[in-house]
């Protein structure tokens, strides 16, 4: 494992934690996507299933079931929790996240490594996690202003997925064997969905002031 | 060695 994945996962985990932080601390969820949220439960439920077949190392095991438990305690929470579920802005939340659904699903079915159970729904999983933030994204762009918290779980989302291109580069010279088409392309469209944020956000930051998405 | 069919990625 190098150091741009190792990065890419930290980051990855940090931008739960920041969310978990927020629901926790604030008991609420306003900002955030409650359809994105499911999406990402649903990535990381049909990617894993390689929990039950193959063991590539404490580490990634590890990892999967913390992704896995916290993508479920947060759709959980955004539920069923009684204050967290009143500061859902259901209203904002509007995307037709079935239409990200169906076409991931058919590009799986068309798209994949081999076509076998396991590979269809880890292909799916990629397409899937890919535009998955889009309606995180379309609900901070309605809703204008973005809280603190909110702002750093989408930095961080981003820069995990920015780091794991360096890391596919990486491997890239490292291993000539390393060939992942369906992963890498997924990944550059999923982390260009993030330039127009990442922008606003750069700029909030250099003049220190509120994130703030135009209408 | 890698195979084509272990995705080792996260």
């Amino acid at each position: 494992m190098n150091i741009f994945r190792f990065l890419g996962d930290m980051t990855h985990l940090i931008s739960i934690l920041i969310l978990l932080l927020k629901i926790y601390a604030t008991k609420s969820c306003s900002g955030i996507s409650l359809k994105t949220q499911e999406l990402y439960a649903l990535v990381f439920l049909t990617r894993y299933l390689d929990l039950f077949t193959d063991f590539i190392s404490v580490y990634n095991t590890v990892m999967k079931l913390v992704f896995i438990a916290s993508s479920l305690a947060i759709v959980w929470c955004m539920r069923n929790h009684p204050l967290v579920r009143r500061s859902y802005d259901k209203q904002l939340d509007t995307f037709r996240h079935y239409f990200l659904l169906l076409a991931s699903f058919l590009l799986a079915l068309l798209l994949h490594e081999k076509f076998a159970f396991q590979e269809v729904l880890w292909a799916f999983s990629i397409y899937l996690e890919a535009v998955a933030i889009l309606p995180q994204l379309v609900l901070l762009q309605r809703s204008g202003n973005v809280d603190n918290l909110t702002g750093q779980y989408v930095f961080f989302l981003g820069a995990y997925r920015a780091l794991y291109i360096f890391n596919w580069i990486y491997r890239y010279f490292i291993d000539p064997h390393f060939t992942r088409w369906i992963a890498c392309v997924s990944g550059l469209v999923q982390t260009a969905l993030y330039a127009d944020f990442f922008y606003y956000y750069f700029i909030s930051w250099k003049n220190n002031a509120k994130l703030q998405l135009p209408a | 060695g890698e195979t084509n069919t272990t995705h080792d990625e996260l």
